[in-house]
């Protein structure tokens, strides 16, 4: 309750038509972004614990859920440092959705299979060099898995297996044209 | 070779030899639909008094009409079985994704702008500018907080004589989620995943505000020029905007105006994604 709470008080300071117009001094929205993003990490214990129980929590197994908060600039620390990853879909909406998703992941060859034992059709996108090159993006990913959640209830969730296997070719890589 | 397209079993954007988008068939019929982005001098005014204030936080004044970016933009072209995309670079601060996903009958377009450069001491708004072959008559619909669609008339106000000093900013509104023009047989209908500034200024036109760098306080209050900057130069901004284009009948079911609603929820409350490595903690078996 005290994560929720300390998120709800940030909210509750971005009420002001400054953070909403960014009417603000640049040192205040740089406070606003430093008051979110602690807001958001206190809030991640409980979406951990939420999604660990969902998942079936074991007291063996505690999975350390986290969520790409650098996806706007095609990065992602776990997605591009494992070759085994769990990838949990949330839908929030109130009908069901099939969103495409895209993890930045280093070049190779990936499989996404569902919780049913079946391969997910997934394909390899280069990452933009006008992203690549940006000077402050600290990341080794140069593509992104694309693959399409199916249709995940609403306000409940899926799960996928991503695994980097050589051996295997994932489905369909992209062709290219310059 | 001939020139360059995406799509999938619903649409096909079209790109032209300098590599802009420029057409889009959709149900058997192909449509002019050309995307470009232009930017806007920030006015630099004395700020004494009212007319003559610079542009910045609070307003947006433009120097004059839009100038171009580019005449050719280079482009890469990515094809798979779930999603098609062209990679274009416009200059070295801007560039765009174009891409159509498998099964979806929209377009996403994600730009990135910046460091917006200022070498030449003049601040600069950069806008996405949609152009198609849509008699709008002067009229355009932009949201209102993601609920009800407004119609704006261009040069005009509902309730009063209006005297317009501005011809371009006096008719920019706030667009929250969406911006749409439509006639009696098509309609445009351009979706963001941020507030910007908006308008149609020219029939069959609109235009979004993806980002703007100001040298100078515009004087109403806050004491500081809009100059974001990070890393010890410009702000990058990137972001998405979804295009939707097709009949604009009523009649149709669900009418384009449904599939707008769908996306927009879709695309502003979006599935979730969480992941955790499990490299030694958990086998494929396992975790079936």
């Amino acid at each position: 309750e005290a994560h929720l709470t300390a998120l709800r008080d940030v909210m509750g300071v971005m009420q002001h038509h400054d953070a909403i117009t960014g009417t603000e001094k640049q040192h205040v929205a740089d406070d606003y972004a430093r008051m979110l993003y602690e807001g958001f990490e206190a809030c991640s214990v409980n979406t951990r614990s939420a999604l660990n129980q969902l998942a079936g929590e074991r007291d063996t197994l505690k999975f350390d859920w986290g969520y790409c908060k650098q996806a706007n600039i095609s990065a992602c620390v776990m997605t591009e440092n494992s070759d085994n990853i769990l990838v949990l879909l949330y839908n929030p909406l109130g009908h069901s959705s099939n969103d495409f998703v895209r993890l930045p992941v280093k070049e190779g060859h990936y499989l996404v299979r569902n919780d049913r034992g079946q391969t997910v059709a997934s394909t390899l996108i280069p990452i933009p060099s006008s992203v690549t090159d940006l000077p402050f993006r600290e990341s080794e990913a140069t593509h992104e898995l694309v693959f399409q959640g199916e249709q995940v209830a609403p306000v409940g969730y899926k799960s996928y297996y991503v695994s980097k296997d050589e051996s295997k070719k994932s489905l369909s890589t992209a062709e290219m044209r310059q | 070779e001939d020139n360059v397209s995406i799509g999938n079993e619903h649409l096909t954007v079209h790109f032209d030899e300098n590599g802009f988008m420029n057409m889009i068939s959709i149900h058997g019929e192909t449509h002019a639909l050309k995307q470009n982005f232009l930017y806007y001098d920030g006015a630099l005014g004395n700020n004494e008094e009212f007319r003559n204030r610079s542009s910045g936080a609070y307003i947006f004044r433009p120097n004059g009409t839009e100038k171009t970016v580019t005449d050719v933009v280079e482009i890469q072209v990515v094809k798979s079985d779930l999603v098609q995309e062209v990679h274009q670079i416009f200059n070295e601060w801007i560039s765009q994704v174009i891409r159509v996903y498998a099964g979806q009958e929209h377009v996403e377009l994600e730009w990135l702008v910046g460091p917006i450069p200022i070498d030449d001491v003049i601040g600069k708004e950069i806008i996405s500018r949609f152009e198609s072959d849509i008699k709008s008559d002067g009229a355009f619909y932009t949201d209102s907080n993601g609920r009800e669609m407004l119609r704006r008339v261009r040069n005009y106000r509902e309730t009063w004589e209006l005297d317009l000093v501005e011809p371009v900013s006096g008719n920019y509104y706030p667009i929250t989620a969406k911006i749409a023009i439509e006639d009696d047989q098509s309609r445009l209908a351009v979706l963001n995943d941020r507030a910007q500034g908006g308008s149609s200024l020219v029939d069959g036109q609109l235009e979004l505000m993806v980002h703007r760098r100001l040298l100078r306080d515009d004087a109403f209050g806050v004491g500081e020029a809009l100059n974001e900057t990070q890393y010890g130069t410009g702000l990058v901004a990137r972001g998405k905007h979804w295009l939707f284009f097709g009949s604009s009948q009523k009649d149709a079911s669900p009418t384009l105006q449904a599939k707008e609603r769908f996306l927009q929820n879709k695309v502003l409350l979006p599935s979730w994604p969480f992941v955790t490595p499990v490299d030694n903690l958990l086998t494929y078996d396992d975790y079936l």
